[in-house]
C-alpha cells in the first residue's frame, strides 16, 4: 500500500 | 493500544521471566535450546533498530529495551555462567541456523512494504519469529521429562502469538487503515508452530502428569 506502514507493535 | 496487545506483551514478558527464573533459581539451561535463544536475540536487534529514529511511545522503548536486555542476558548464562553452562544439551541443540536465517532473509529482501534497509531488516526479524521456536520444539521432542518451567515457558510464547492475532482481528474492525498482511500471515503460521505443543500441554495439564512430546 501507499500509507506508510507504522510499527507500532512490539 | 487494546486489552488482547497488551495481554500478548505481558504474556511474552512473563515468559521470559520464567525462563530467567528457571536458570537462575535451579542453576540449570536443561532442556532450552540456546539456538532459539540467540535467533530471537537477532529478531530484536534487527526489529528494535527504530529505537534510534522512531518513537512510538515511552512503554514501546521499554518493553524494546526489556527484551533485547534480557535475551542477552539469557544467552550469556547459557554460554558463559560456569554452571548453567554444563547443563545445557548441546548435542540435542542440533538444528541449524542457516536453515530458518537465510530463507528469511532472502524472503524479506523479496516480501517487503518498503525496499528499504530498516525495513528489510524489520520484515526479516517479523519472518525471523515466525520460526525461531523450532529449534526449541525440536529440543523439547528429544527430550524426556520436560521440567513445568520449560513447559510453562513455551505455552506462555504460544499464548503471546495467540493473543496478538486477536489484537489484530480487533484492530482490523477497530482502524480503518490496519492491513498488515505480511505480519498477520507470518503470524499465524508462528502461532500454527504451537498447535501441537498445546495439544500435549493441555492434555499433560489435564492428567497431572509431566509433558512429554512423540518424537
Amino acid at each position: 500500500g501507499g500509507k506508510k506502514e507504522e510499527h507500532d507493535e512490539l | 493500544m487494546n486489552l488482547f496487545r497488551l495481554a500478548g506483551d505481558m504474556s511474552h514478558l512473563l515468559s521470559v521471566c520464567v525462563l530467567l527464573l528457571k536458570i537462575r533459581a535451579t542453576k540449570s539451561c536443561r532442556g532450552i535450546s540456546l539456538k532459539t535463544q540467540e535467533l530471537y536475540a537477532l529478531v530484536f536487534v534487527t526489529r528494535y533498530l527504530d529505537l534510534f529514529y522512531s518513537y512510538i511511545s515511552l512503554y514501546n522503548s521499554i518493553m524494546k529495551v526489556t527484551f533485547i536486555a534480557t535475551a542477552v542476558s539469557i544467552i550469556r548464562y547459557m554460554r558463559f555462567d560456569k554452571v548453567v553452562k554444563q547443563t545445557y544439551d548441546k548435542e540435542q541443540d542440533t538444528f541449524r541456523y542457516a536453515f530458518l536465517v537465510a530463507p528469511c532473509l532472502v524472503l524479506a529482501l523479496v516480501l517487503n512494504h518498503r525496499f528499504t534497509f530498516t525495513e528489510v531488516l524489520w520484515t526479516f526479524s517479523i519472518y525471523l519469529e515466525a520460526v525461531a521456536i523450532l529449534p526449541q520444539l525440536v529440543l523439547m521432542q528429544r527430550t524426556q521429562n520436560i521440567d513445568n518451567l520449560t513447559a510453562n515457558y513455551v505455552a506462555l510464547l504460544g499464548a503471546y502469538r495467540g493473543l496478538y492475532i486477536v489484537n489484530w482481528i480487533y484492530r482490523y474492525f477497530t482502524e480503518p487503515h490496519y492491513r498488515q498482511w505480511l505480519v498477520w500471515i507470518s503470524g499465524v503460521v508462528q502461532t500454527a508452530l504451537y498447535a501441537d505443543f498445546f495439544y500435549f500441554y493441555t492434555k499433560a495439564w489435564k492428567h497431572n502428569t509431566r509433558l512429554q512430546l512423540p518424537a
